[in-house]
């Protein structure tokens, strides 16, 4: 199981519909200051179901939907559709290409769709757990993060490893 | 419940052995429960004695090693838990160049295993990728990303990183 | 002490807008209180909006404009207290290669007024350095300090950095 | 007033006597990874007086002297002096070259000394303040602590704002 691709629709940065295609082995993303590496970082996180704002550089959610350039106004909605390659069926269902979507509006309406189905975030996740995905944050290490990674205390770490286990 | 956390802490910390002798040659990497006789409660520590230094504690190591510590340590979790992809986003920053080229050969080894997804300035990061995507932002204001497949690139003879791989 | 604190703020307010001028061409930074009418109380808050873009959370920033700011920051209060002497250890890690320039650009400015002592992995900022310094560590696990003055170089004809300066 | 140099003795990874020599200007510290670069920026904090091992990256004090390697036995002390150039009078004592200097042996006992003559460390940092080096930490950001510059809350920054004023 790899992810194909993730398209961004007004999420950050990402005002048009932009889609980042990915291949199997190794990709890398590179690109000067400021120009929305990070934000398609987080959108993965984001399409994946995470909760919390902070992970997404901020304290409210709404401001993953993009807020504007001097010319360009700001929308009111944004949308992340991941999509996955299931050709080994890791994931627990009858599809050999997977869509997960994920979108919010300003009003705070948000909604999740799997290969265009109108789906819950807990059906969701129990599918992605089945493939080894758990919540986001066990398949991303954020920028500025890996140090984090040392600073736990031994009975800290112990209840990651148990979390993993 | 004690078996399946001392099972998988225990391909962790082989892992990890692994992992840190692939990023230290010559140093060695190890996990230790804080207390063996009680594998139930006791905490995890970490030890890392770079090649040719004494073992000494976790904070007196210098920004790359301790990198490249964090690293064992999340490549480890990765191959116990059988992580189907993994998003890295700018975790060489603090790496001089021999220590980038042995964090590449890392990646290298999982190629097979795990897709993996890095944020990067490093040029020796790029000419290691199986695909490039570039991010640029227009001037008004709006992301957007250009991918390139390093086979369809013409400059691939004069990388010596990618002569090697 | 009213005074004292609010001359002291009109200062490091003023320099952190010339240095944020200097950092991000085009952009705007400033210093604000959070409660104008309450000197003895407020807090300070800052702004950040780099060049083409709209004014957004400072978490919203992404890492090497973070640094940027922070570093308008710090040498807006140097400036402020006439420190003679100032350590940066690796913060030009973030930067890409426009805003490295410009951050050399900065601490060029303040050549005269102030010492600086930067450890650094890049190459453009050891090619702007007066006096080189070279840590290396030997087999015997000891480390050492080599000095070079770039006026004993050879090759500062063909470093255009030093070229301008 | 600007350093001179800084002469490192059992100091972390500086077993034997290293001299670090500075200019007025732009100096630049470069070597791979874990060779001693923060360590020189450490043994500045600690010779100004740094009372805190969180500084030196550890929990003991004692840490910051030479703990041996396999071809050289560890030290029973650290000692730092710092070379100040005090041309311009800044420091208010009638020299014009200042050195000052502490010592720490394994059984805890420290020793500061003002050229030469034993001192207090209070008389030395009134001595620094009037030139308007305060506490290590106002000349000082050290390796990963950039970023923490923009976490402050508001009112944080204000008692820093204040504190420095
Ligand atoms: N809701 C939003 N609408 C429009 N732009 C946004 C929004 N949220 C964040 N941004 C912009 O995205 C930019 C940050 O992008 P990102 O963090 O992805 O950069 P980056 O490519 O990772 O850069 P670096 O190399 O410095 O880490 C900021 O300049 C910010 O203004
Ligand atoms: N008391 C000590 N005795 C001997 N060596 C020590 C002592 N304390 C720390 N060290 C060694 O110093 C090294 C770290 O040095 P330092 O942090 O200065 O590296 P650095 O040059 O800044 O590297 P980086 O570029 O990765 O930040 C560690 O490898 C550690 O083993
Ligand atoms: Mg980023
Ligand atoms: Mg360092």
């Amino acid at each position: 199981m790899f992810l194909k691709s993730v398209t961004l629709k007004g999420f950050k940065s990402f005002a048009e519909t932009t889609a980042v295609d990915f291949v199997p082995g190794l990709n890398v993303v590179v690109g000067p200051n400021g120009t929305g590496k990070s934000n398609i970082v987080e959108s993965i996180a984001w399409v994946l179901g995470s909760q919390s704002p902070t992970s997404m550089r901020s304290n409210q959610m709404a401001d993953v939907i993009f807020s504007g350039s001097h010319s360009k106004p700001a929308l009111g909605r944004a949308e992340v559709v991941l999509t996955l390659c299931n050709e080994d069926g890791r994931l627990p269902i009858d599809f050999p290409e997977v869509a997960i979507s994920r979108s919010l509006f300003r009003s705070g309406e948000s909604a999740y769709a799997l290969n265009g189905a109108p789906s819950r975030l807990g059906d969701i996740a129990e599918i992605l757990a089945a493939a080894g995905v758990g919540r986001h944050r066990h398949v991303i290490v954020s920028q500025g993060r890996i140090d984090a990674m040392l600073s736990a205390k031994p009975a800290e770490r112990r209840s990651i490893l148990e979390e993993a286990a | 419940i004690v078996e399946v956390f001392s099972d998988f802490y225990r391909q962790v910390a082989d892992s990890f052995e692994q992992c840190f002798a692939t990023l230290f040659p010559g140093g060695q990497g190890r996990m230790r429960l804080t207390e063996p006789d009680d594998p139930l409660g006791s905490g995890v520590e970490i030890e890392a004695r770079p090649a040719g230094k004494h073992l000494r504690k976790l904070g007196l190591l210098s920004g790359g090693e301790r990198s490249l510590t964090a690293l064992a340590l999340v490549f480890a979790m990765l191959r116990s838990q059988s992580t189907p992809f993994f998003v890295l986003d700018e975790v060489d920053a603090a790496l001089d160049d021999v220590n980038l080229i042995r964090f590449l050969r890392l990646t290298e080894e999982f190629r097979s295993e795990i897709q993996l997804l890095l944020i990067s300035h490093q040029k020796r990061t790029m000419e290691a990728a199986d695909c490039l995507l570039g991010v640029s932002m227009s001037s008004s204001g709006n992301s957007r990303v250009i991918s390139e497949r390093p086979g369809e690139r013409v400059d691939v003879a004069s990388n010596p990183s990618r002569a090697a791989g």
